[in-house]
Formats: C-alpha cells, structure tokens, sequence
C-alpha cells in the first residue's frame, strides 16, 4: 500500500522479522574463543604476509576444516562472533579526542575491523569450494549466496547488539559503518570475480540497507544515510544496467522519508532530526542535480511520503526534469506553451499510480464512471470515500487519504489524456464538458476546504516540466479557477499555487507556466478578486511574485 | 519557506557530476577529488 | 490510556536512539582508508623531511616522467596508497607486466619464442627489488597468464 501507514507497517513488520531471525541457538562451549584463535591467526597473516595469495590460500584451507564455508551454521556462527569480537575490540581501542568536549566520543582504531573486512572478501571472492581462479566465474551464485549470507549475519549480530546498548546509549554504530563501506568499497570495484554480477552485488547492500533502515534502526540513522548515499553505492545503484537498481534505490529513499514523516509534518524537528533532513536535501541536490530522471519518473510515489507541509522537499522532486530536455524560460514573454513539442509527450511514471485505488477497491468503479458517466451515485458518493481516518501516534492527521486523492486525479487526468487522443489525436480538445472535467468540478464543489486542498495538491503535484500531464492538469486548474462557483474557492487555487512559489527554489516548471498564465490573461481576471488586495503584506507577496514572473 | 538549498556546501552549477566528489550528507563542502581506485590484494607485499 | 503511554514511551526511545545516532555520526576519519603507508616503526627523521607525499603525486602526469627505479620504489614502499596505484599504471604503461606468483615485474626482453593461451615463453627483463634492486635478464622464462595481474 503506497500510503505512509503501509510504509511504516512494513518497516515494522520488517523491524520484528529481523530481530526475531536474529535470535540465535546456544552456541557450543568454547566456540568464542575458537572463533578469536582463528582471528588472531588471520591478522597474522594479513599483516605479516599481505598480498600472498598462498598464504591467504593457506588460511583459507584451515577456515575450511572449521567448516567455513561449506557449513552454513558454521559459517554463520563464524561471521557472527567474529563480528562482535572485532567491534568489541574496535570500541575497545576508543581513545581521548585532544581537546574534545567531556562527552565527545573519542577516536577509534579500525586495523582490527579492516583486517576482518578483507577476511570476509576473501571467504566471499575466493573461498567457494571447487573454484579455482580458472573457474572462478562458474562459482558466482554460490558467492551471491554467501554474500547474502554474510551481509544478513552482520545485519542480525547488528541488530542484536543494538538492542542490548541503544537503551543505555551504549550502541556505537562506527564500527559496523566501517566494516559495511569496507565491504561496500571492495566489493564494488571493477574485479573479474564479482564483477559480471555486479547489480547483485548492490542489491544485496540494498536489501541489507533496506533491513538497518531508520525506522527499524534509528541509532544506526546517520550512518545509514551515509552509506545509501556513499559514491561507491548510490551512482553504482543507479548507473547499474538498464536501471535495474533505481527500484532498489526508491526503496531507500521512501524508507528514509517515511521515518523522517512524522517530524517533518509535525514541524518539530529534534536536532538530530533537523540533521539527518539536512543530510536528506544533501542527498536530493545530488540526485537532482546527476540523476534527475530518477526523481522524475518516481515523482508521485516520493509524493506520497512526504508530507502536504514540505513544500520545498516536494518542489524538489517536482523540478527534476530528463537531462535531454531544455526547459524554455517560463518568463519568455508570449511564450507559446501549446506548441511546444514536448507537451505531447506523456512523462515517464515509473511509481504505480493505482495502487492506492485499487487498494479501496475504487478503480473499477471509477474507470465505469469515466467511459459511461454512470452511475451517477458513484460521482455523488465519491467525496465521501476518500475520506478515510489517517492516524499516526493516535492523533488524527487528516480526515483524507492522501494518497487515494493522488492516485484519483492522477488517474483521471491520464484517462483524459487518452479520451483527447482518442478524439481528436492531440490534446488541443477543450477539455470541458468531459466526464473527468465532471469529476475534478464535483469534488471541487463538494469536498470540504481540507478536501478541496488536497485535491489541488494533487493536481498541482503534476505541473512539472513539459509533457502532456504537465499541460493538461495546469489548464485543469486554470478552468477550475475559471469556472469556480465562489471566489473562496479561487483563493484557495491561488494559495496551492502561491505556496509553492514563495518558498525557496526550486521551483517546477510547469507551477510557473500555470501561475503567470493565471497572473496574466484577462480571461481570469485575477486582479479584479479581492483576495488580492486583502491585506497589504499579501498585496505585496503577490507583486513581488509577480515581479519576479514578469 | 525553505532553506536556500545553495547553502549547504554543493557546487549545484557544476558540470561535472556531484557524486564522485560528495563526501557524505554531513559534509558542509565536497571532497577534493579523492581518487576512487582499488589495488589488486596481489599488490600487498 | 496504556496504548497512548506506550506509544509515548516508544516514540521517545526512537528519538533518544536517533539523537545517539547525531552524537556518534561518522565523521571523515571513520570513512578514510589509511591513505598513505603507515610504517609500523616509522624511522624518526628531521623535521624537514616530509611524512606526506607532496600533492603532486596525487596525480598521474608526474608519474610518466618518473625512472623505473623511482617507478618501482613507489609500488613497492608505499604498498596500499594512491601512488602504488599510479606507479603500477605507469609501468604497465611503459610494457611491464605484473606475475602475482612472484610478486615481480617482468617486460619482454623480445617477441617471445613461443605463445599459448595459456602461457608464453621467452627472454625478459625482471626488476629484482629483493636482493639486487635492480633489473636482471631471465632466459627461457614461462609466464603463466593466470600469474598475470
């Protein structure tokens, strides 16, 4: 379910699966310290012998008769005491910061978990049996296998060791940041091992990272945001063939903005929480700025996690336009949008817009309605059914489900695309008098302000740079304002689109070429409404706006 | 209103790629081009 | 009234977790990998003699206009740096090979006598960095490709 309380059930729901497989059988007497003696040996031979493949070899031989990896439960019982004796000795190595603050938290020493780093690249690279380095390709599932295998023991032993010191402020996420950007480093390098399987590779940090997200860890949150955005992980996700590691990489970014929700809607950002959005914009500049396709095409599912009140967050995803593309200056003077070539294009949509309609059972209905216009009771009952008791920490948000609006009008609009195509092959039809025109006009009359604001976000949501969803929902809303039954309601067209322009850049296309047209056409008669002359400091956002749109 | 998103440290008019030299999200400046380069474990003597 | 409280309780420990997060966020170090060659007992040299490589080495045009013997000292006393890469580049670049056997850095001294897939066999020049630190002629050799870096 797109909506935020889907996100958060799944995040919960993912929170107790981790830590319920993270509840390990008693492990036999003597196994730590087998597990440190193996170890000991390892940094041995790494520090004194660095590079000789025979000598890895050697102790890759003995890791084997400990049956590691051969022996799943060995293997599993190996990575995690080795884990928690590497961090423990990394937390361990803490020493006095010169200088620092009483409650600073001192400077670690990471050769322990660095040696143990390589180690689990080695037993990944090389360790599968009956694969020398001739046939080293042919062992590539076994070492996907293995890898997953590894990377889900250092998530539980994580986990696990999150839950016995996160309480006392005792968790140090460090050492498990280092040794994840150690393996995150190495294991995406070009190399002829792992390379072929290299989306695989990703996808399987993704799916850790997907596990340790905020929700479910938040003591590991910034660490977590470091690594999702780290240059050896996200370009590599998002670069990776035939865009197979965007869906991966929206899955992080929705879980990021599904934890942050709450804060960000509540405007009442702890530090910490103010921080970790500041890193989040960080992440996003970098996006929109090397990969703006991909906030692009997911627009409208980043659109349902982030809350109504997050106008230069959405704005942020909105401006994202493909690279290909050279946006005409909005403020040319007569520009002539309806003939630009691209508003016939229909944008790319990676994020299923229907999901939250067919979650409420509302699409079969809908999609009756808009090619027969019957039965008319759908239409008179639809207000109501997008009402739906949206609530998070026992206080109600909104009396509407966001993300059923969204998807309705997203919905609807590409209905209407369709039919205007179907018509008459271009999108020139006025679009009055249409049956989704009906819809959009009867929701508009009969919602109730709340109602009516979430509409127009959502609507409001598709003006983004030129394509035909673009150039069809801004003249939706300039007839909306056109046709309005009372000028309260023009004001409140005007307040979405003015909301999103005082805020700072940067700001859609598509929400420019909408509010200058409205600003500017005789046909709406904007200065003639009251509300925009009602109070001097509103007259005066509005000439500066329009200052700045002229 | 927003922040100025011009503030925090990322050269937005670059024509190079951000994400090579993006240093973390806490960063308040990129990082100067640390190399990305990997030594084969045969070059450890 | 218990649901209420104990969601209270939970929401607190999430921001008390996410705050021990802020406190103990990595910072530059936790991310860097040692870049230069820490000598485990470092020889204690005068003040004016630099502990870090000059930020001309960071790049590799220098490194073309560096002797092999300097090549070579580079890729074998500053292992698991920035510079040992270069250095390697540039000897490959210059038609040395890299034999992960013997750790060593053959050229072909002429076009081999014989050539397999699997191997090829020859005169070479090999830089002796063990005992002579110098380049010597091998005869007759045999380099296995699965020895090559």
């Amino acid at each position: 379910v797109q909506s935020n309380v889907g996100h958060t059930v799944n995040a919960t729901c993912a929170a107790r699966e981790l830590r319920l497989a993270s509840i390990v059988p008693e492990d036999p007497a003597g196994a730590r310290e087998q597990v440190t003696g193996l170890l000991e040996q390892w940094i041995r031979v790494w520090n004194e012998s660095p590079g000789s493949e025979k000598a890895y070899a050697q102790y890759l031989t003995l890791l084997q008769q400990h049956g590691v990896p051969r022996n799943e439960q060995s293997t599993e019982r190996f990575v995690r005491l080795a884990t928690v004796i590497c961090v423990e000795s990394c937390v361990e190595s803490r020493t006095a910061e010169e200088g620092a603050s009483a409650d600073s938290l001192g400077v670690l020493t990471y050769s322990v978990v660095d040696a143990y780093a390589k180690l689990l690249i080695l037993l990944v690279k090389y360790a599968i049996p009956d694969s020398s380095p001739s046939t080293v390709l042919a062992g590539t599932p076994q070492r996907l296998d293995l890898l997953n295998r590894v990377l889900l023991t250092l998530t539980r032993t994580l986990v696990s060791n999150y839950d016995k010191t996160v309480e006392m402020d005792n968790f140090d996420q460090r050492p498990y940041f280092r040794l994840f950007l150690n393996l995150l480093q190495d294991l995406n390098v070009p190399d002829p091992v792992l390379d072929s399987s290299n989306p695989r590779v990703l996808a399987a940090f993704a799916t850790v990272l997907h596990a340790l997200q905020p929700a479910v860890t938040p003591g590991f949150a910034f660490s977590w945001l470091e690594l999702v955005s780290h240059r050896m992980f996200m370009p590599n996700l998002l670069l990776a063939k035939n865009q197979k590691g965007w869906a991966l990489m929206h899955r992080l970014l929705v879980d990021l903005f599904v934890f942050l929700e709450p804060y960000l809607r509540q405007v009442q950002l702890s530090d910490a929480a103010r921080l970790l959005y500041k890193g989040a914009l960080r992440v996003l500049l970098v996006l929109l700025h090397d990969f703006p396709e991909f906030l692009s095409d997911y627009h409208f599912s980043f659109c349902d996690v982030i809350p109504s009140s997050c106008i230069q967050l959405r704005n942020l995803f909105l401006s994202a336009f493909p690279r290909s593309m050279r946006l005409p200056d909005p403020f040319t003077p007569n520009l002539k949008v309806d003939l630009l070539p691209e508003i016939s294009q229909p944008p790319r949509i990676l994020s299923n817009c229907v999901i939250a309609l067919e979650a409420c059972a509302l699409r079969e209905p809908l999609d009756e309605y808009l090619l027969t216009r019957h039965p008319i009771s759908f239409l008179l009952d639809l207000p109501r059914k997008l009402l739906d008791a949206n609530t998070n920490n026992d206080h109600v948000i909104t009396s509407y489900n966001v993300p059923l609006v969204n998807s309705l009008v997203v919905h609807v609009g590409m209905t209407a695309i369709s039919q205007l195509h179907t018509k008459s092959g271009n999108l020139q039809q006025p679009i009055a008098h249409s049956t989704p025109m009906d819809v959009f006009q009867h929701l508009m009359n009969n919602l109730d302000s709340e109602g009516r604001y979430f509409l127009l976000n959502a609507i409001a949501n598709q003006l983004r740079y030129p394509n035909n969803h673009t150039h069809y929902f801004s003249c939706v809303l300039l007839y909306l304002f056109a046709e309005a039954t009372s000028e309260y309601i023009q004001e409140q067209v005007t307040r979405v689109l003015l909301e999103r322009l005082i805020v700072h850049r940067p700001h859609p296309w598509g929400l420019l070429i909408t509010f200058i047209e409205l600003i500017k056409n005789p046909r709406y008669s904007f200065w003639s409404h009251g509300f925009t002359h009602c109070a001097t400091e509103i007259e005066r956002v509005f000439e500066s706006v329009a200052r700045s749109c002229m | 209103l927003g922040s100025d998103l011009t503030t925090l440290g990322l050269n937005l008019n670059s024509s190079e790629c951000l994400y090579s030299t993006f240093a973390s999200p806490w960063a308040e400046a990129p990082i100067t081009r640390e190399p990305q380069f990997s030594l084969p474990l045969c070059y450890y003597m | 009234d218990d649901l209420r409280a104990h969601r209270a309780a939970a929401e607190a420990r999430r921001l008390a977790a996410l705050a021990l997060s802020m406190r103990r966020a990595p910072r530059k170090r936790d991310a860097e990998r040692p870049r230069q060659y820490v000598p485990r007992n470092p020889y204690a040299t005068p003040a004016a003699f630099p502990t870090q490589p000059a930020a001309v080495f960071d790049g590799a045009a220098v490194f073309a206009r560096l002797g092999t013997d300097t090549l070579f000292f580079v890729f074998y006393y500053q292992q698991g740096t920035y510079q040992q890469y270069l250095a390697a580049r540039e000897l490959k670049k210059q038609s040395w090979r890299y034999h992960k056997k013997y750790m060593t850095w053959f050229q072909r001294h002429e076009e081999p006598k014989a050539t397999t897939d699997a191997f090829e066999q020859g005169t070479y020049v090999y830089f002796d960095y063990e005992t002579g630190w110098c380049q010597r002629i091998k005869s007759d050799f045999t380099f296995e490709y699965a020895y090559l870096e």
